[in-house]
């Protein structure tokens, strides 16, 4: 039943991790000088880290997109999926994504925590962190989103193994978090960084770790209003914007926070949409509007990135 | 498997830092195994929170005690997820 192109792949249906990895497999075949799979680490059980990689040219900035870091959230993988394709479909046609991608690569992590993911599809379908054991204790996981080293360790955490929002022991200690930290510092000159999260529509800016405003923040702020007008040009979905600590709660050891005191100033993070009736439940009929929604808000930070060169 | 016959999602409507806190103790009940999807952080924002069928009853009673108001969001969350496989089975096939 596997399809054998990427045209045959069902984008309105939630898939495995294996299907999604042939998804990536058949995309790069078919555009062999435009797509590359890397994969930049293993997660604890094993299995591949992969990013698609869409790049036109040697030596580009970058800018970096992740989906389904919690793996319950599968409306994120399933918009990643939709956007690979569309990147692929809109080069030379899309006028404004072609100018896009004639200056930097996109780097793109559809499943971000594939352990949990598998999980989720097997044996517990609530399942939201990673699937590492935590010495001395019976509960499995961490949150891989309170594992970075920004304000790691403090409060909107938990240090508790059992805790859905138990940070790990150490910042970095996931393997799945280690493998983009890595990449993100090799890399070098990623311009922008997108980490895309469900439910409930919000586009959100650092910091969650501090009320200290960022430095950048009249520009985040107004660059998140035009991304949200833009999403919600398409189905009227209306979205929250503003800093995490603001619009949502403290929260310590986030992405982020991170990649932007790495110094990637576009970074930003996407709680998808939600009808108001199912949250992590989104029927398989909605992916593709969610997708197609959120795909003009990445497009408003993508082009303001290029526009707007630091 | 681990299946979710019966847990109800429900989303809870807070109107007041009073209620915001009532909800926080209620989220360190650990004997009550919630699972809140979205927590209880201010009143511009709902709370929707997995409870298992067998917490359903103390949850209701808190909830009304309290006079906080809230709406089921999911009736019976294994139907979902029996939907959701059945679409991915259909889907495939």
């Amino acid at each position: 039943s596997q399809p054998r192109t990427t045209d045959g792949y069902d984008y309105a249906s939630y898939h495995t991790f294996s299907e999604i990895t042939s998804f990536m497999d058949m995309l790069v075949q078919e555009k062999p000088n435009f797509v590359s799979k890397l994969v930049i680490g293993k997660s604890y059980e094993g299995r591949p880290l992969n990013v698609l990689k869409f790049s036109t040219g040697a030596n580009r900035p970058g800018i970096w997109i992740d989906t389904g870091i919690h793996a319950r959230e599968w409306v994120t993988p399933a918009s990643g999926t939709w956007f690979a394709k569309k990147i692929v479909s809109d080069y030379g046609h899309d006028t404004v994504l072609t100018a896009i991608l004639d200056k930097f690569d996109i780097f793109l992590e559809i499943v971000t925590n594939p352990d949990g993911f598998h999980f989720t599809h097997t044996s517990n379908r609530m399942w939201r962190k990673t699937r590492k054991p935590n010495d001395g204790s019976i509960c499995v996981g961490v949150d891989a989103n309170r594992n970075w080293d920004a304000g790691f360790g403090g409060a909107g955490s938990s240090n508790n193994p059992c805790s859905e929002t138990y940070r790990g022991p150490s910042a970095h200690s996931e393997p799945e978090v280690k493998a983009i930290v890595d990449f993100v510092k090799s890399h070098g000159n990623l311009k922008a960084f997108v980490s895309i999260h469900s439910y409930s529509q919000m586009l959100l800016y650092p910091y969650g770790y501090t009320r200290t405003p960022c430095k950048d923040q009249a520009e985040l702020d107004e660059l998140a209003k035009k991304a949200v007008t833009d999403l919600k040009s398409l189905y009227g979905t209306n979205y929250k914007y503003g800093s995490i600590i603001n619009v949502i709660y403290q929260a310590s050891g986030g992405t982020i926070d991170w990649t932007y005191n790495q110094g990637i100033k576009y970074s930003y993070t996407f709680e998808l949409r939600d009808t108001g009736r199912y949250g992590f439940m989104l029927p398989a009929n909605q992916i593709i509007p969610t997708a197609e929604e959120t795909w003009l808000a990445l497009m408003a930070i993508m082009e303001h990135t290029k526009n707007n060169p630091y | 498997k681990e299946t979710f016959e019966g847990h109800q999602v429900l989303r809870i409507i807070p109107i007041s830092e009073v209620q915001i806190n009532l909800l926080k103790e209620l989220s360190k009940q650990d004997h009550l195994l919630l699972d809140f999807w979205t927590e209880p952080i201010h009143d511009s924002l709902a709370v929707d929170v997995r409870v298992p069928f067998h917490s359903l009853q103390a949850v209701r009673a808190f909830l009304g005690y309290h006079e906080i108001h809230y709406e089921i969001m999911i009736h019976d969350l294994q139907d979902l997820m029996d939907e959701e496989q059945r679409e991915m089975m259909k889907s495939r096939a």
